[in-house]
């Protein structure tokens, strides 16, 4: 299954992951 | 000897002929398909609404293999799949059964809520298993994103405003707008005909009830029709949905509501947009067998629609990902639209052939990979409005970290 987010933010938003890494619920997506 | 032979043959022509005739309903099932998705013109013939033709889904462009995978009748599989995971095991078998699950799945049986395996009746319930909160320490800073989801990350980035393309995974990209619904670009204006297709629908269902979309302030149409950031006035106009819907849904927590509501009121974004430059993100994340598989809140927002988009319920493995082109398109989803305070937000649980049941747990009314969906057209989607859920935000407020459901198995 896949989760699959899209969403407006500033574009000063950056993201905190890496195409691979394997993520927790909770941890760190981005941060704007 | 001569009665051998003839039996023989009798036997070559019944498999042959019996084999041509599969073959050829099958490629004419897909052509089918095609079609309807290309010409918009449904098969029973009852609604001719050639708007729908803007859906221009390249069904298969692979080799064979995919082509006869996408025979079978997956959503059936799926079906059974589940039931045959809801039968109960005796007590005595559940632990071992459950240890080769989670040694194949490498799934983690350290953070369950409840770690005693045989209070887990079958593989259905142990896989929707809750796991102990402090496992999952949330990142409360209300200016980060958090994951909604264990897993692992497909593909992240932003999407062009005037392509409105994600990328699903290295170089395969689709649509926004059908990934998360065009029906004759709902989003963008909403032609009389489309309003006719929304009510026939809900003469065909009449539980499922239509909403315009356009009037959503936040709504992508905004973003797709120009860049993000030049916000105009006319998008935040107040909602005049026609319908309410889940009547079940009511102000269960106005505490939480009241934590919303100065962050996201439409007022307060209205300000705090006129003065930010925005962009459209996005991230894709594949929750592997043996995942955690319920996804939370990934920050404070406001869910104002679902559209439930039945579907094929095709692998979403890395792998059928990378060689499948469409494949989110395809599937089994439910795109959850709404706003947070930054704009416009969007969390869409994608199914998959062993998980094809998406639930939310602020809806009970949503059921998907359900036998009577036959009747479902192709590539169409079935909207249901929160409007109910509060009434100062018009839409289920949610908090992040809040479970929101998860997958079950069939």
């Amino acid at each position: 299954s896949t989760v699959v987010l899209c969403f407006e933010a500033p574009r000063e938003f950056n993201f905190k992951i890496n195409v691979g890494d394997k993520v927790k619920m909770g941890q760190p997506l981005g941060k704007v | 000897r001569p009665e051998n032979s003839k039996k023989r043959m009798v036997k070559w022509v019944v498999a042959t002929s019996f084999t041509l005739i599969v073959s050829s309903y099958l490629i004419n099932q897909h052509y089918q398909k095609i079609k309807v998705a290309e010409s918009g013109d449904v098969v029973e013939g009852d609604l001719q609404d050639k708007e729908k033709g803007k859906y221009r889904i390249k069904i298969f462009n692979n080799n064979w293999l995919f082509f006869c995978y996408s025979t079978l009748p997956l959503n059936a599989i799926s079906r059974l799949w589940g039931q045959v995971n809801s039968l109960n095991l005796p007590t005595w078998v559940r632990p071992w059964s459950y240890k080769l699950y989670a040694t194949l799945f490498h799934a983690n049986l350290d953070e369950m809520d409840d770690p005693d395996l045989s209070h887990y009746e079958n593989l259905s319930q142990f896989f929707y298993r809750t796991i102990r909160p402090e496992t999952r320490p949330i990142d409360f800073d209300e200016n980060v994103v958090v994951c909604p989801s264990d897993g692992k990350v497909l593909q992240f980035g932003i999407i062009d405003p005037h392509l409105g393309h994600i990328e699903q995974v290295k170089g395969l990209t689709y649509s926004v707008k059908e990934f998360l619904g065009t029906h004759g670009h709902p989003l963008l204006q909403r032609t009389p005909s489309e309003e006719k297709l929304g009510q026939d629908a809900k003469t065909d269902n009449d539980h499922r009830e239509f909403a315009r979309i356009n009037d959503i302030p936040y709504s992508l149409n905004d973003i797709i029709g120009h860049t993000p950031g030049s916000q105009s006035e006319d998008h935040l106009q107040p909602f005049d949905y026609k319908m309410e819907k889940n009547q079940a849904i009511s102000d269960q927590d106005s505490s939480k509501t009241l934590t919303l509501l100065s962050e996201l009121s439409p007022n307060y974004v209205k300000q705090k947009l006129s003065s930010t430059d925005t962009q459209l993100y996005f991230a894709v994340i594949y929750l592997a067998p043996g995942d955690y598989h319920h996804y939370h809140s990934p920050v404070n927002w406001v869910c104002k629609l679902r559209r439930h988009f039945p579907g094929e319920l095709f692998s979403v493995a890395p792998y059928f990902q990378r060689n499948f082109p469409n494949l989110f398109v395809l599937n089994e989803r439910v795109a959850l639209l709404g706003h947070w305070k930054h704009g416009f937000f969007s969390m869409t649980p994608v199914g998959a052939t062993n998980v094809g049941s998406i639930k939310l747990n602020f809806d009970k009314e949503l059921i998907t990979n359900e036998k009577t969906q036959r009747h479902c057209k192709p590539h169409t989607c079935y909207e249901a409005t929160y409007e109910n859920a509060s009434k100062v935000l018009g839409g289920v407020p949610l908090i992040k970290g809040e479970e929101m459901g998860g997958f079950m198995l069939g």
